[in-house]
């Protein structure tokens, strides 16, 4: 290894309109589930400032961090991070908690999301009795529950096959519709083609966008 | 939840001959990857038998279904299932211990294995130091470091943007001009072309096999 530090992302300048709908693509390891973290508040960038809803994050303790993103954000995980201890329905309910909505009011919210994503009769099973694709679509669900402004998917249909994955796009779709704002990273042609705008990445740097 | 057990599998007769490369298709939930985990003598059938090379697997006892899993499959999981404590080349390396192969010599082949998949460069990373894309590429790379006569590959391409996907299955061309026995879960309907046979399955059935 040489003495240069690695940079998983270089000089990253980017901006996103409220309703946007962005698709972050690129090669693997090319550095876009490492921007979708900072955009989502997950990880602090070591160099650079990041502007949410025109507020500038790094002022922000840990505590605000986590209120911002409880309220305005919904994340889907490129490995989906399901509680393997949690039926469905309670890892989906999970983000609510944190809003103080009555438990049996999040179930009910949970259950609902997961009948969007085709799984209303899977509510109560754990993800190690599930398939990965439906773990993938709890994941979803989980980060629409609390009907988030911005939503940051990582490879939200990576797990699914064309008809289950065109779901989640049509649910994206309504989304965008209903004047969500969604940057969504993919490997899928077609899914990149449904956003606004698609902005690449190669080695860390953004190298088009449009 | 009805009194019926629900049924992953259903009545599943297959046959698969020596050097033939299978696409196993269908969408989320078909039972796509609990059939491969009972070929990869992962999971043992609740009814009916599984011969492996001719020789009824029922009648192996966990020792020795562990030695042959280890002689002669290469199993590529949907999750990747990587040690997080082990660096990439370790990872790799492992299916290797079990066949007694000195440590130096296990490291050297796991790094020229990781380098048919594009991560020379990536070998002492552990997994939480490599993206999504880098860690499916490294269970492709254990999967085929002990060269088995059989590989079992659930979805091996899912997390890859279109150049790595096209590398991994050009691996696997390779492989099954050498020789070897393919049977590979996918939703890309490019890598199911590129097999010689396509097995979809719908609930657990098989309802197409050609
Ligand atoms: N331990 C379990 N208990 C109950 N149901 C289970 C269990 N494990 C899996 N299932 C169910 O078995 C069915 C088949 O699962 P499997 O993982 O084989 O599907 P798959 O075809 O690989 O799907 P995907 O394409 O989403 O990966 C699914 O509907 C799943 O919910
Ligand atoms: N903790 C770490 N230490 C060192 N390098 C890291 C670490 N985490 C990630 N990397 C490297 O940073 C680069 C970018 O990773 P990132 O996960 O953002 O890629 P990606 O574009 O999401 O890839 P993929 O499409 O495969 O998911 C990769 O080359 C990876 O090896
Ligand atoms: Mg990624
Ligand atoms: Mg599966």
């Amino acid at each position: 290894m040489g003495e240069r530090p690695l940079l998983a992302l270089d000089r990253v300048d980017l901006q996103v309109r409220q309703g946007e709908w962005v698709a972050l693509i690129g090669p693997s390891g090319s550095g876009k589930s490492t921007l979708l973290a900072i955009l989502g508040l997950l990880d602090r960038p070591s160099s650079g400032s990041y502007l949410l809803d025109g507020q500038p994050v790094e002022k922000l303790d840990d505590l605000a961090l986590a209120r911002v993103r409880n309220r305005r954000l919904g994340f889907v995980f490129q490995a989906f991070n399901l509680l393997p201890g949690l039926r469905a329905d309670e890892n989906v309910a999970l983000p609510l908690r944190y809003a103080g909505v009555s438990r049996p009011e999040r179930l009910a919210r949970a259950r609902a999301a997961l009948e969007r994503v085709g799984l209303g009769d899977r509510a109560n099973h754990k993800p190690g009795e599930l398939s990965g694709g439906q773990c993938q679509r709890v994941a979803v669900a989980r980060a629409l529950v609390s009907d988030p402004a911005v939503i940051l998917a990582d490879e939200p249909t990576g797990n699914l096959d064309s008809s289950s994955g065109a779901a989640v796009l049509e649910l994206f779709r309504e989304l965008h519709r209903a004047g969500r704002t969604i940057v969504m990273v993919t490997h899928d042609p077609d899914i990149a083609r449904s956003a606004d705008r698609r902005v690449a990445l190669a080695d860390g740097r953004v190298v088009s966008d449009g």
